[in-house]
């Protein structure tokens, strides 16, 4: 870092840390590094492949948090103060996708069910001292994706986990989307909330959790929400627009999320402007 | 009474306080896993604690005892400059699995220095 006090013209803090030690040995320099890590919850140094995608609610979540209204980027976003209200983590997970090199994507896409969607996520990486206090599954509906005019009933229904073809799906809520006809095509993301209580089975059993989305039209349209790459779609923009798993939890250390700025929001969780 | 208030503000200057402190993440190599803030004031508190401590250097019971036994005493230390506040910084990182987080880390943040 850099000390500001060495630049004060005074040179008052400059004479007190004359008598400072050298810099640290690097061993010790690395010892205190990790025991740093170890304190942030973090057991070694991440090494991030690079261009790792950064999903942008995760981003506009953070840009809230720290008072930076200007840069959210999403025009609709709201703060999910209700989420965040006991939670001082974030996680966001992308679905796992197939890569079975026998199957190219384009039969990949069609092997499941025209109205009915696999996906499943890994969320063994949620530590076990972690306790998720509550989630999300956020489903991007926009642009091409955008439901037609008309409603379509979406839902969503837990399964078994992907080797276990045995069990019935579960339904967890089934709800109805409309669109005005002569509106433009909103971007906007549709949110389902999860019980925490999944991530529990989750964690005791295989460390994944697997869900099937099921889109009927109920009109003669067909639309969905966007569950699957499209053909020759590039990863940074599927990034922005594939299924987000969103889990809120507390590791038992500090304040939650939603302690600050407080005031800068209104009940629906949208900025003050 | 120059030398003497020339002699009292060096000695208020040298008092326990709170100095700026920028960390950048860049200089530790952290900017690879951090995502934001590319750094963040974290300040850092140093100076003396000397005989009488004010009120607004949040003094333990303790220090002052202490402070009282150093002014007759020299082999007893003076208290020590220490946070006596500090508040959290939200960080947005990947994990080792690539995957984005959000955390709010407590005690990361100067926000108040004392004697204790």
């Amino acid at each position: 870092g850099r000390q500001g006090g060495a630049t004060e013209p005074d040179g008052s803090v400059s004479s007190l840390l004359s008598s400072s030690p050298t810099p640290l040995d690097p061993s010790l320099a690395q010892t205190i590094q990790n025991l740093l890590l170890s304190r942030l919850g973090l057991q070694s140094h991440p090494n991030p492949r690079p261009g790792a995608p950064v999903p942008q609610y995760i981003v506009d979540l953070y840009r809230f948090h720290s008072q930076q209204y200007h840069l959210v980027q999403d025009p609709h976003f709201s703060y999910p103060s209700q989420h965040v209200q006991e939670a001082n983590t974030v996680r966001s997970f992308h679905h796992t996708e197939s890569t079975s090199p026998s199957l190219p994507l384009e039969k990949r896409q069609t092997t499941a069910s025209n109205n009915r969607v696999p996906i499943s996520f890994n969320v063994s990486s949620i530590p076990q001292d972690e306790r998720v206090v509550s989630a999300e599954l956020r489903f991007f509906r926009g642009g091409g994706a955008s439901p037609g005019p008309g409603a379509h009933r979406v839902s969503l229904f837990l399964s078994g986990s992907p080797g276990d073809s045995e069990s019935e799906p579960t339904l967890l809520e089934s709800r109805v989307l409309t669109r005005a006809p002569n509106t433009k095509p909103a971007v906007s993301w549709e949110a389902f909330s999860l019980s925490t209580e999944l991530f529990l089975g989750a964690h005791a059993q295989t460390g994944s959790l697997s869900f099937l989305l099921e889109v009927t039209p109920l009109g003669r349209r067909v639309g969905h929400l966007r569950v699957r790459r499209s053909l020759g779609q590039d990863e940074h923009s599927w990034a922005r627009e594939r299924p987000l798993l969103v889990t809120y939890s507390h590791d038992g250390r500090g304040e939650a999320l939603a302690a600050h700025g407080q005031d800068s929001w209104d009940e629906g969780g949208r900025v003050k402007r | 009474n120059g030398g003497r208030a020339a002699k009292l503000k060096r000695l208020s200057r040298t008092r326990c306080r709170r100095h700026p402190l920028y960390v950048d993440f860049k200089d530790v190599g952290w900017n690879k896993w951090i995502v934001a803030p590319s750094g963040y004031d974290a300040f850092f508190c140093l100076g003396e604690c000397r005989f009488p401590l004010a009120d607004h250097m949040n003094s333990s019971s303790h220090a002052m005892v202490q402070t009282l036994v150093n002014s007759v005493n020299g082999a007893v230390p003076r208290a020590c400059c220490v946070p006596t506040a500090l508040s959290p910084i939200a960080m947005l990182y990947l994990d080792p699995q690539d995957r984005v987080v959000l955390k709010n880390y407590q005690d990361m943040v100067v926000e108040g220095c004392g004697c204790r």
